[in-house]
């Protein structure tokens, strides 16, 4: 039988053991398991690859940890904009979004610009009126809010630089929302 | 950024890519993610790509079909164009980040260029792993 399987990111930059804590070194590798693990579980079942990725990817997006959905990165005006694709490698359809900031899972809008319209990417007011149209799940700007995020953009506009994904280790205390554990994790300073 | 290539049993590749992007960003940046070719790719013949990192050397060095243009027009293997593509090129040019990728015969690679990148992958024959930094 053909081998089947996923590989996963959930981003760079740079990521220092000395500047990871032991309780989000653990936090970010169970969340990566657990990815792996729904995107495998489809796999197994005889699901098709591009199930996979999008069973894999939300649990990523609904995770605070990674910048993308629940989580994002905020922009200058403080402001949640996500960008998301997908494509297949059978007939090379592929799909996109960019810009959108009410979408809760961005990869299930690319994935229905790929499979239920002629168009390859669609961008911020009409890609969201798209998903609503296709009924995906809308979700208000405070669900992809996160203290981290915001507190990362206030010292980013200090500096007047722009950031990307996990960069610079300074360590930073956050408060978890869930379980009131204080950790240090990361921050994610790339600049641009 | 985060993203996932996958081979299913069918041999059907697929890759996909979700950001919020960059902190700070202004005049509605848009970088890498959503642009096929250049931040996700997935062709049968080759393989499935996602990348992370700076969008904007990715979109100029069109880096996810390289990869794959470097397996269909030179023979190179998935680990051999994706390491010229990240580790060399990219880094040539100025670009920071990594990309994780998936073969049609379930190979997978996992270059990056900075210090660290969250990874990991899990193929039917049992080979399994999840990895942070560079050294692992």
């Amino acid at each position: 039988q053909l081998k089947y399987g996923l590989v996963i990111h959930g981003g760079a930059g740079t990521i220092l053991r000395e500047n990871m804590s032991a309780e989000a070194e653990k936090a970010y590798r169970q969340k990566l398991d657990e990815s792996l693990a729904a995107g495998y579980a489809i796999l197994e079942q005889g699901g098709e690859a591009t199930d996979a990725v999008i069973a894999a990817i939300q649990v990523m997006e609904q995770s605070e940890l990674f910048n993308a959905a629940k989580g994002a990165v905020f922009t200058h005006e403080g402001r949640n904009e996500m960008d998301a694709s997908i494509m297949r490698g059978d007939d090379l359809n592929a799909g996109a979004v960019a810009g959108v900031r009410h979408i809760k899972s961005p990869i299930s809008a690319a994935k229905a610009v790929m499979e239920q319209s002629p168009h390859v990417l669609l961008s911020g007011a009409g890609a969201e009126e798209f998903a609503t149209e296709q009924g995906l799940e809308m979700a208000d700007t405070s669900y992809f809010f996160t203290e981290r995020r915001w507190k990362s953009l206030q010292r980013a506009i200090e500096r007047e630089k722009p950031e990307l994904d996990h960069d610079d280790q300074k360590k930073a205390v956050e408060k978890s929302p869930k379980s009131s554990l204080i950790y240090s994790v990361p921050e994610d300073y790339k600049f641009g | 950024t985060v993203g996932c290539a996958a081979l299913d049993k069918n041999g059907n590749l697929a890759a996909g890519t979700s950001t919020g992007g960059m902190t700070n960003k202004r005049w509605n940046r848009i970088g890498d993610s959503p642009i096929i070719g250049a931040g996700t790719y997935a062709n049968n013949a080759t393989c499935a790509v996602s990348s992370t990192g700076h969008g904007e050397y990715f979109i100029r060095s069109v880096v996810a079909y390289d990869i794959s243009a470097l397996m269909e027009y030179q023979s190179l293997s998935l680990k051999e164009a994706s390491e010229k593509v990240v580790i060399k090129k990219l880094v040539e040019r100025g670009g920071s980040g990594g990309i994780i990728a998936i073969d049609k015969d379930g190979n997978v690679s996992m270059p990056f260029n900075t210090k660290g990148m969250y990874r990991g992958f899990r193929l039917s024959n049992g080979e399994a792993k999840i990895a942070i930094y560079e050294e692992e």
